[in-house]
């Protein structure tokens, strides 16, 4: 049954026009895993490997292609967990980055704390030798849509994820 | 968001899990993704989680840790997920979606969204789906 790896693109409403390249997206995605865990890589390696995949794919919310905070500013969290040891990297709130799962590992690998945030996530970046992109980058045109679309008073953006009681 | 739990030759077990968060959030919002026991959880003795969704309703209820309780509990990979995402909808009207995966490499695909893209890879096949109940398999 060894190796194994799972991905998922995110839970919600997926407008049909984008069932394809979501689908297609976690398919290349698990096979780069794979292929990590066949050429005898670590867990740690093949799940970082297939998140940073989704992270450069627009058609996902993380990383190029991250939903608009209300400013219309990208801000963006992720956490990696090893379970052999318990050991855990997570960033939060951190901008003007194209990986944050790559971040969230350095912070397990290199640091005593299990999460770093904002600025402090920048500035370690920065230590790392982790590259700054311009915020631009990460914005896509479909994103920078839906944010102007939920600016309206009565637009409610987490309605796919509230469960309708009954 | 994404995500991925793995599980290599060696049994050990990983997860991942990153998100741009909600639309039009606050600015500083900080949701479930970089939250130990929320937006992901990995240990070797029981397995792995990586789960997205409403987030303030994956943190009220933990929801990473709270499916590996189940398993540890006896519970399968597909009921223990089940039963976390359906305490999530009943207790605090959360829908969202998990991978989950234990140390002898069963795993499941679980969502109470509308959609979820998910995709497996094991034994060189490939499984993939994103509405309820689909599973399509091919070859890697």
């Amino acid at each position: 049954m060894l190796p194994v790896v799972v991905v998922h693109g995110g839970a919600g409403q997926i407008p049909k026009e984008w069932s394809e390249k979501s689908t297609s997206g976690v398919c290349s995605a698990a096979r780069a895993g794979y292929r990590i865990l066949q050429g005898g890589g670590s867990s740690m390696d093949a799940v970082v490997e297939a998140a940073t995949q989704l992270e450069n794919n627009p058609s996902f919310n993380a990383g190029c292609g991250s939903v608009l905070n209300v400013k219309g500013e990208v801000e963006m969290d992720a956490i990696v967990m090893d379970g052999k040891t318990l050991a855990t990297g997570a960033v939060s709130a951190v901008r003007n980055i194209a990986n944050p799962i790559q971040l969230a590992r350095l912070v397990m690998d290199k640091t005593s704390h299990a999460c770093l945030t904002a600025e402090g996530a920048s500035q370690f970046a920065r230590s790392m030798g982790v590259p700054e992109v311009p915020q631009e980058s990460l914005i896509t045109e479909y994103s920078r849509m839906r944010w102007k679309k939920n600016l309206a008073p009565d637009a409610n953006p987490v309605e796919c994820q509230i469960g309708k009681m009954g | 968001t994404v995500g991925a739990v793995a599980v290599d030759s060696e049994g050990n077990i990983a997860c991942a899990t990153s998100s741009g968060g909600i639309l039009n959030k606050m600015e500083g919002r900080v949701g479930d993704t970089p939250c130990i026991g929320s937006g992901g959880y990995a240990d070797n003795r029981m397995g792995a989680v990586s789960t997205t969704g409403h987030g303030e309703a994956i943190m009220k209820v933990t929801l990473a840790r709270l499916i590996l309780f189940h398993m540890e509990q006896g519970q399968s990979v597909e009921a223990a997920s089940d039963l976390g995402l359906a305490y999530m909808k009943s207790r605090v009207s959360g829908l969202g979606g998990v991978v989950t995966v234990d140390p002898q490499g069963h795993w499941a695909t679980c969502f109470t969204s509308q959609q979820m893209a998910w995709a497996a890879a094991q034994k060189d096949t490939l499984h993939y789906g994103l509405y309820t109940g689909e599973h399509f398999t091919q070859s890697i």
